[in-house]
């Protein structure tokens, strides 16, 4: 199961993490071994400056809607970083200072949460703007009901082609970016099955109004087949829309 | 964009912080 929800995030966590994870055991062996940290001045000071860029991008922000999410995890990473400041200065004095490891790696680890935070909540906001292109389909998607003659199919097909074309590609992006492989093969597999009602849709409101318009009998069972792939298009992009907004986390929840 | 950059910066700096903590400990044992 990945730990990290995008490879974008995982690419630039993952080596911290596990960093951090090896100054753990050290810290543990430090414990037992009595082995001391030199002074961290230096490199604290990187990720001070690192910090405050942060905030000062942070301050930058909307401070409207779920960006501002943003700003409370740059201030966790604020707090983490003092942390840090103060274990680098209680090593200066004492390189064996218990308190001052716990600080270290307390500090470090606030740091790797607060940043994951702070890329999630932008992350969100990426998948928030797929869902509104898969929204505004599922929406003109509706307009199938209304469409009765041959002229309305073709200005119907001409719209709704581009915005699926849109969607398509953002998907294919989105799950490319996933590192969760469940919630890749729902997304593609959700796509496809789109991809292939499309022409069938297309075809369904053909019959539809050709059977309409020659006033031949069959509208009845036309419209049933209308309705039913519309249905089954608007499924799965709701599906679509369901899986985007999945973490593992949510899928563990689930299960 | 700019948010991501600051991220890496940090993730870049902290990561060498917990390293040289690391490499330190070694050195001294």
């Amino acid at each position: 199961m990945p730990v990290f929800h995008t490879k974008t995030i995982e690419s630039i966590l993952e080596p911290v993490a596990q960093q951090i994870s090896h100054l753990v055991i050290m810290h543990e062996e430090g414990e037992v071994d009595g082995k001391g940290i030199p002074d961290l001045s230096a490199p604290v000071a990187a990720v001070q400056a690192a910090v405050s860029n942060l905030v000062r991008v942070s301050k930058t922000l909307p401070p409207s809607g779920k960006l501002s999410q943003s700003f409370s995890a740059s201030l966790r990473v604020e707090n983490a970083c003092t942390k840090l400041v103060q274990a680098a200065s209680m090593l200066k004095a004492d390189p064996y200072s218990v308190p001052a490891r716990d600080y270290l790696i307390d500090g470090s680890r606030g740091i790797l949460s607060g940043t994951s935070d702070l890329l999630l909540t932008f992350d969100e906001a990426e998948v928030r703007k797929i869902i509104r292109v898969c929204k505004g389909i599922l929406e003109y998607l509706t307009v199938a009901e209304v469409v009765e003659t041959m002229e309305d199919l073709i200005t119907y097909t001409k719209n709704l082609g581009p915005g699926m074309t849109k969607m398509a590609k953002m998907i294919d992006e989105r799950q490319q970016e996933l590192t969760h492989q469940e919630h890749r093969v729902m997304l593609v597999n959700s796509m496809n099955t789109v991809k292939e009602l499309l022409p069938i849709l297309i075809s369904g409101i053909k019959i539809f109004v050709t059977t309409k318009t020659s006033g031949s009998q069959g509208v009845e069972e036309a419209l049933k087949n209308r309705n039913f792939t519309f249905e089954k298009m608007s499924a799965e992009i709701n599906e679509i829309i369901r899986v985007l907004q999945l973490t593992s986390w949510d899928e563990d929840a689930w299960a | 964009e700019q948010i991501l950059e600051a991220a890496k910066s940090i993730a870049a700096a902290t990561s060498a912080l917990v390293k040289a903590a690391s490499a330190a400990q070694r050195e001294l044992v």
